[in-house]
């Protein structure tokens, strides 16, 4: 299993693709299924808000269940400390290196 | 998916890799 995360910290509007995602999301779901633990969204813009609900109703429910959308303080914690500091970059908070 | 960067850390702290995607403007 593994962990996503996606950050969206430099998305734009006009780089919303809500049919691309769900796609995209359903493709995994189906093909992929348990192969996600979690899957973190960091820095959602407020006009992504309403694509991700709108994604969201085309997602099954135990895939939901995986997604953690990080906004408050004490949700980054959590995200930190589950991740770990070793392996999470230092601009998301840990120690490690982002290598690609 | 076009994102910008893709990495992968591996391992997460309970072994599991961790798949880091940035979107950018060719997002997705």
């Amino acid at each position: 299993k593994l962990i996503g995360i996606l950050d969206l910290a430099n998305i734009g509007y006009r780089n919303i693709d809500a049919r691309a995602l769900i796609t995209g999301f359903q493709f995994l779901q189906a093909y992929y299924p348990e192969r996600l633990a979690k899957f973190y969204i960091l820095s959602m813009p407020w006009f992504f808000v309403s694509a991700w609900k709108m994604i969201s109703l085309f997602l099954e429910k135990a895939t939901l269940e995986k997604v953690v959308i990080v906004s408050s303080q004490d949700e980054r914690k959590t995200f930190i400390k589950e991740i770990g500091e070793e392996t999470l970059p230092e601009e998301y908070g840990g120690r490690a290196k982002l290598i690609a | 998916l076009k994102a910008k960067k893709i990495y992968l850390q591996v391992p997460s702290k309970n072994g599991q890799p961790v798949l880091i995607i940035q979107a950018n403007k060719h997002f997705p």
